[in-house]
């Protein structure tokens, strides 16, 4: 049963490249095949995933119909680990606002026709609710929430399940919150402690018993292209993200 | 000489809403009057001045035509520190890609008449390349980039550089930049060493001397709503804030 997964989140920086291309590795490595979609403009998990200079044409392309979704999609150098990018194009046209998106569910249709054989799809959204994320949000089944618990991060989180709601009631309860994950978790911050446990007390059934501590680890690999798992399995980021994967497997 | 630096990167999280929110503290400390305008739908730094509840109209109103600038801008607690926010409608604009910036000097425009009196205006920008930024960067003489040293950072100001170029060469030269800040700096890490000098190395005269260091009063100090002068002037952080201000005023 293929599961489309959104990591979304619009306020910056919260972990949803990071966790993308990481919970990816995990399922890949746990024997699950995996693509990851990167519709951010600035490429980010196309990087973190080592892959270097793809073709021109992407997820743009495909949703413009030039393209075909098998062309575009490149393995990686891990199995069962594929990425299909957003295509050179898509800064572009974010800065000239044309969304192309009065289809709403053009993402979703191209997935169900591009898609087949992958057990998840990973969509890793950009820092807004623009355009771009309510591809993804239409595509979805569920919802993987990172949240960075420091200043904003609840702000961020209601705004976000607030958006959610009108769509949910649209799409018949679909994409659901499968779970919000607490990432770059700095153990030695009192602030960090008590948005943790606010957030366990708002949203008990949502966040994740996993929490991904902050490991420079995970910004040095995500540097060299390389999942984790590739770069340090023992390192207390990898440990994060395959107990996540377990749960993710589990739920 | 009135200055209208836009506070700007499109990379999440590192650090634009925190930069803005305690430059301009610290300039106003410094005796210049200043004026934040919150171009971001997520109102971080709206909050982060301690303005709780702002009337529902704000920039968007402003641009729309149906209100005037002075009735919006709000005192904040510190003296020469104003506020202009997005408006409630900002989140929902961006949602439906209805950019109204046909008229991209629209913000400038707005700026040209209603914030006279005011030595710098400090435009907040979201994290993305849309059309709330496309306005800061038309109404801009200047940028200041705040770049956290980590993952991605280099990637993210190239790009950030290659879209200002058509813009300065359309505008004369306009917005130059007039800084690129290093942020949450984390003097434990190879990496963010690493980076800060290679940093150095391509832009020599554009980073300022000033390194913001990584420190948890600054994310305090926004949850509670306060400037870091307001909330710890003592602090790194606000010795950080206060030395950029010193280098941007000599500037
Ligand atoms: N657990 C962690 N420990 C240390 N650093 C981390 C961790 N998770 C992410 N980072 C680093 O923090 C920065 C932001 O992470 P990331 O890019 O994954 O966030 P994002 O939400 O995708 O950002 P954006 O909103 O720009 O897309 C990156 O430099 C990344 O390497
Ligand atoms: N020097 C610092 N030390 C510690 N924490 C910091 C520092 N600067 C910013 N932060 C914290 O890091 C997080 C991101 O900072 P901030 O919101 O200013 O970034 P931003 O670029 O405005 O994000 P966005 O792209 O979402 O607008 C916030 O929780 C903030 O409090
Ligand atoms: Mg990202
Ligand atoms: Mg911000």
């Amino acid at each position: 049963m293929q599961q489309i997964v959104a990591i979304s989140n619009q306020k910056g920086g919260v972990g949803k490249t990071t966790t993308t291309v990481n919970l990816a590795a995990c399922l890949a490595a746990a024997g699950r095949r995996c693509l990851v979609v990167d519709l951010d403009p600035q490429a980010n998990a196309t990087r973190a995933l080592g892959v270097d200079k793809p073709a021109d044409a992407g997820v743009l392309e495909i949703l413009q119909g030039t393209h075909a979704f098998g062309a575009l999609v490149v393995r990686t150098a891990w199995e069962r680990l594929d990425l299909l990018w957003g295509g050179a194009g898509l800064a572009e046209i974010e800065r000239r606002a044309v969304p192309l998106a009065d289809r709403p569910t053009a993402l979703a249709t191209a997935l169900t026709a591009g898609a087949l054989g992958y057990d998840f799809v990973l969509l890793d959204c950009p820092p807004s609710q623009g355009w771009l994320a309510t591809l993804a949000l239409h595509a979805a089944d569920s919802l993987i929430v990172p949240v960075q618990c420091e200043t904003f991060a609840l702000d961020a989180l209601d705004h976000l399940l607030a958006t959610l709601r009108p769509l949910q009631s649209e799409r018949g309860g679909v994409p659901r919150v499968r779970g919000i994950l607490c990432t770059m978790f700095d153990h030695e911050l009192a602030l960090t402690h008590d948005l943790v446990r606010e957030l366990r007390q708002r949203h008990p059934r949502e966040v994740f018993q996993t929490v991904i501590p902050r490991d420079i680890a995970l910004c040095e690999a995500a540097t060299l292209g390389q999942s984790i798992l590739a770069y340090d399995p023992t390192s207390r980021g990898a440990v994060g993200y395959v107990r996540l994967a377990k749960e993710v497997l589990a739920s």
